[in-house]
C-alpha cells in the first residue's frame, strides 16, 4: 500500500540521516516496507544512542534524528 | 578513534581561521577556537599555532550549504559543522554552518562548545555514545569544564598526557545502569512515566518502553542544576518538585514554574535542615513525605502547611527501612526506599517491608 504522505517524509528523512552517519548504501532502498539493510542501520543508531533496538522507525528514534547535531558520521567507516 | 587511529604525527599542529562569521566580533570568534583548542591542549602535549596565511594543518572556516567539500550544510538547525580526520590537503580541516546562529551563551549555538567539539575530530576523536561526553554528537549547552574522562581517554591515547598538565576536574563519565552497586540521587513520576535522577543525567521510564533513555539534565531543564536530591510530583497540579540542597524548584512539563527556586523552608521545614534526602507524594492521601536523614516529615498540600507531630523516625513508622533514604516512589499502592544498591518495598496493608531487591532492578538489571 501506499505510504502516507507524512510518513514518507519521516522514511525519507530517516534514510538520509542513515546514509549520511551509518553508511547506508544508497539507492537500495524500497519504499515499501522495512528492508534488512535499512532495518540493520537503524539498530545502529538505536544502538549508538542508547535507544531500545528495534530496528524500527519509532517516535523516539525520530525524536533523535531531529536534534541539531555535529555532520561526522558516528560509525568508523569514514569515507 | 577514527580507523588506525589516525592522529597528528607531529604535535605541534597549524590552524588558521579562513573567514569569520558576522554572528560574533572577530575577537570573539578568535576567543572561542583559542579557547577550544586550549581544551585539548591543556591535557596532550599538542600545541596549536596560528597562520595568517599559507595552508595550515587545520584550516577553519563558515559555510552554508555545498561549501567546497561535496559535503553540504542544510540551513539553519540540522547539521551545525562537521571536521575531517588528521591528514594531508582536507584532513583536519573544520567547517562551520553559516546558516546556524553563533553565540557565545546559551542563546543559541555556542561556537566555543561545538568548535572543541569539531577540532575533537579534527585531533582524531570520533564520535562518544557518551551522553555527557563533549564527543557525543548532539549539541547540548553546558558550562564549566568541557571535557568527560571518555573525552580525555582517548584524545591521551593518541598522544599522551601534557607532561606538566593542571590539575583538571572533567565531568564523570555518565553512569551505567546495569552497575551492581547503583545508587540514585531521586526519582519522581512525571505524566506516567518514572524520572529516575543521577549524577548529571536522568534514566525516563515509559511503561511502554522497557527501555530507560538517558539524557543529561541540562539538556531537558536547562535552569535546573546538575544535581538533585530529591523530587515528586504533585499530580493534581501537575507539577515536579526538584530539590537540591536549600533549594526547590517547580517544573510544569519542560518549563519552570514562575516564583521558583524557592528555599525548602518554604514547606515549613526548620532552618537546620539542609538538604532533602527524598520526597515521595502518596496518591489519594494530599500528603507529601519528605526524608531528612533518620526522620521524615508529612507536608499537607492543599493546605500548603507541614503536618504537626512531625518530624517522625523513619523506622518507626516503616518498619524494616532502618536505613537513610536515597529516592522514594510510590507505586501500585506500595513505597519503594531506595538506598545504596538496595531498594525496600513497603506494603502499607502488611505495615512492613515486605521485599527487598536491587535499585536498578527498575531499571530492567
Amino acid at each position: 500500500l501506499p505510504l502516507p504522505s507524512e510518513n514518507k517524509d519521516n522514511w525519507l528523512q530517516a534514510e538520509k540521516y542513515l546514509r549520511r552517519f551509518y553508511g547506508l548504501p544508497a539507492g537500495l532502498q524500497g519504499r515499501q516496507g522495512t528492508s534488512g539493510a535499512f532495518k540493520t542501520k537503524i539498530k545502529e543508531m538505536q544502538s549508538f544512542f542508547k535507544l531500545k533496538v528495534t530496528g524500527n522507525l519509532d517516535d523516539n528514534t525520530l525524536e533523535f534524528m531531529n536534534l541539531p547535531r555535529c555532520g561526522v558520521p558516528d560509525i568508523g567507516e569514514y569515507n | 578513534h577514527f580507523p588506525r587511529d589516525l592522529k597528528w604525527q607531529n604535535n605541534n599542529v597549524t590552524f588558521r581561521i579562513l573567514n569569520y562569521t558576522p554572528d560574533l566580533t572577530k575577537s570573539d570568534v578568535d576567543r572561542a577556537i583559542r579557547t577550544a583548542l586550549n581544551v585539548w591542549s591543556d591535557v596532550t602535549p599538542l600545541t596549536f599555532k596560528k597562520l595568517q596565511n599559507g595552508i595550515a594543518d587545520i584550516m577553519i572556516s563558515f559555510g552554508s550549504k555545498e561549501h567546497g567539500d561535496y559535503n553540504p550544510f542544510d540551513g539553519p538547525d540540522g547539521l551545525l559543522a562537521h571536521a575531517y580526520p588528521p591528514g594531508q590537503g582536507i584532513g583536519g580541516d573544520t567547517h562551520f554552518d553559516e546558516d546556524e546562529h553563533w553565540t557565545k551563551d546559551s542563546s543559541a549555538y555556542n561556537l566555543f562548545i561545538v568548535a572543541a567539539h569539531e577540532l575533537g575530530h579534527a585531533l582524531g576523536m570520533s564520535h562518544s555514545t557518551d551522553a555527557g561526553a563533549l564527543m557525543y554528537p548532539i549539541y547540548s549547552y553546558s558550562t564549566g569544564f568541557v571535557l568527560a574522562e571518555d573525552d580525555i581517554e582517548g584524545i591521551q591515547a593518541l598522544y599522551g598526557p601534557n607532561p606538566d598538565q593542571k590539575k583538571v576536574k572533567p565531568k564523570p563519565d555518565a553512569p551505567d545502569k546495569c552497575d551492581p552497586m547503583l545508587s540514585f540521587d531521586a526519582t519522581t513520576e512525571l505524566r506516567g512515566e518514572t524520572i529516575i535522577f543521577k549524577d548529571r543525567f536522568y534514566w525516563r521510564l515509559h511503561p511502554q518502553m522497557p527501555e530507560p533513555e538517558q539524557t543529561l539534565i541540562q539538556f531537558t531543564w536547562p535552569s535546573l542544576p546538575n544535581k538533585v536530591d530529591a523530587a515528586y510530583e504533585n499530580p493534581e497540579k501537575d507539577m515536579v518538585i526538584i530539590f537540591s540542597g536549600i533549594r526547590m524548584w517547580a517544573l510544569n512539563g519542560y518549563n519552570l514554574v514562575d516564583g521558583y527556586p524557592k528555599y525548602i523552608h518554604k514547606l515549613g521545614l526548620p532552618k537546620t535542615v539542609r538538604k532533602v534526602d527524598a520526597a515521595v507524594h502518596i496518591k489519594g492521601t494530599g500528603k507529601t513525605l519528605l526524608f531528612t536523614d533518620e526522620e521524615y516529615w508529612s507536608y499537607d498540600e492543599a493546605t500548603g502547611t507541614m503536618d504537626s507531630g512531625y518530624p517522625r523516625i523513619i523506622e518507626d513508622d516503616f518498619p524494616g527501612m532502618d536505613d537513610e533514604v536515597d529516592a522514594a516512589l510510590y507505586q501500585h499502592g506500595y513505597l519503594y526506599f531506595f538506598h545504596g544498591h538496595v531498594q525496600y518495598e513497603y506494603s502499607y496493608t502488611a505495615r512492613k517491608v515486605i521485599r527487598i531487591m536491587w535499585t536498578n532492578s527498575i531499571l530492567n538489571c
